[in-house]
């Protein structure tokens, strides 16, 4: 039975569509049965796989509103990642994104189900999630086992950390208590920045064993991604970005941080 | 009667709230009275200036829910900055943020007078918005003459503009007509990445003469605006990020992307 981890932040672009992707793509690299599900309707997960409109024509919107089978709107990720899968949101207009958010919030039991369903066939299912707290994220976390918090090392994502906590922490009380933290971690180091080892103290202090031991760097090579269509190490494999990613796929392996 | 001017994208941490702060900042010291309003309940933009929670009692949330008066809502910036003011959110908890988002979609009206009334006083206001197109991002593009869209220099976020430009479209033909784009402002430009001068081309490409001139660089220095609550022209005034947005006010000031 795999583990469903969403992968949230109140804090724009602090790297969960990349963490989803790339994180995904290395657990996938080592024999892991991987499914991403994308609950963002700006779809900048499948845009990572060529997966976004016009590519294809199922996805999880079609699921919710038109009762289409999860056999139809999954995708296989890339042809060298046998191991990956990938539903899009399949959101192709503001009209569709009130929808897909719409239902995501009056059929959460459907979405549960379903994710439990899914579960059966993988190892991990990530679930990427909007910048926000409100729907579809709580949606997210309720159909979870686990929450995990990408810090971007700045100032300015570290003090929206709380904010994220007490939402998941409400969710756990109300709705799903088995809810837990699957690790905090932190993304776009730039060594070139004053600040960037005292961030990485700072939260090492505050979340303790909850942080995961590896650092994810700024690395240009990353940003390329939505343009290729692949996860890093398809294309970058000896960049400090790949490198991270894979060290964090071995640390989760291993244990990592919410054991 | 004062611009007012939201600052909008779907994409997250793509130079919102550094480009209300840092911009307002800019034109508040060439002579401009500018008000800078925070509609984002992670209240970063507050944040900028230690205005966020505890530092202030009363802010947007007051003056919605309880009637507050504007000048019980306004705080002056910095104490260098004489021409630059600050109405935070004063959003503390997730109950506040529900409340926020509530109000500022059942109460357009009043937040649509309370714009009219103050922009009597101002050059220039600014509304730092979500990092989404729904509420609270409708209520400030409903009540304001123009929206710029920061543009972060990478495929990702490229991707997203067309459905910003969707959702402004939508408020100009229901509800108003009058509203312009006053630009798209290029952020976060990176020498090192090899992507950088391709994503400038092709932005200028397609959005032509309404993208702005200046470029703003990718800048640690930027970064620090919230540990130090203050505006980067007070504390580098010689950083490339500091330039940056100098030409961009002058470039304003002297006419614009928008004309
Ligand atoms: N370590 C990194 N180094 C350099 N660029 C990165 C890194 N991680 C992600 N990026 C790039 O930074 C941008 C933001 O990352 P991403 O889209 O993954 O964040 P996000 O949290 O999903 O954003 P949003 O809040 O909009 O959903 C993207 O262009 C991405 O390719
Ligand atoms: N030009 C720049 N160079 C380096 N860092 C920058 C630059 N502009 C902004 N930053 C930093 O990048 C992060 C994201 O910027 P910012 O918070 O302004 O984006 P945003 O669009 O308001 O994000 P959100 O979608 O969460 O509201 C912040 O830590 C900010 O200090
Ligand atoms: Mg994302
Ligand atoms: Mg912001």
């Amino acid at each position: 039975m795999g583990q469903v981890i969403s992968i949230v932040s109140q804090k724009g672009g602090v790297g969960k569509t990349s963490t989803a992707a790339n994180l995904g793509a290395c657990l996938s690299a080592m024999k892991q049965k991987v499914l991403l599900l994308e609950l963002d309707p700006q779809c900048g997960l499948a845009r990572c796989f060529h997966l976004d409109a016009p590519h294809v024509q199922f996805g999880l919107l079609d699921l919710l509103r038109d009762g289409a089978a999860p056999s139809e709107v999954v995708y296989l990720s890339h042809r060298r990642l046998p191991n990956l899968d990938v539903i899009p949101a399949n959101v192709q207009s503001s009209a569709d994104e009130a929808v897909f958010v719409g239902l995501l919030r009056e059929r959460r039991d459907l979405f549960t189900e379903t994710l439990d369903q899914l579960a059966t066939g993988y190892d991990y299912i990530f679930i990427d999630c909007p910048p926000r707290l409100d729907y579809p994220t709580t949606t997210a976390l309720v159909a979870s086992d686990f929450y995990l918090v990408p810090i971007q090392c700045e100032y300015a994502a570290m003090a929206t950390v709380g904010r994220v906590l007490r939402a998941a922490l409400e969710v756990k009380r109300r709705i799903n208590p088995l809810l837990g933290i699957y690790g905090f971690l932190i993304t776009m180091a730039d060594k070139r920045a004053s600040f960037t080892i005292k961030i990485i103290e700072e939260v090492r202090q505050y979340l303790k064993e909850r942080v995961f031991k590896t650092v994810i760097p700024r690395d240009p090579y990353l940003a390329e991604v939505p343009k290729r269509g692949e996860p890093i190490l398809a294309y970058e494999l000896e960049s400090p970005g790949a490198k991270a990613y894979i060290r964090l796929a071995k640390e989760i392996l291993t244990g990592g941080a919410h054991l």
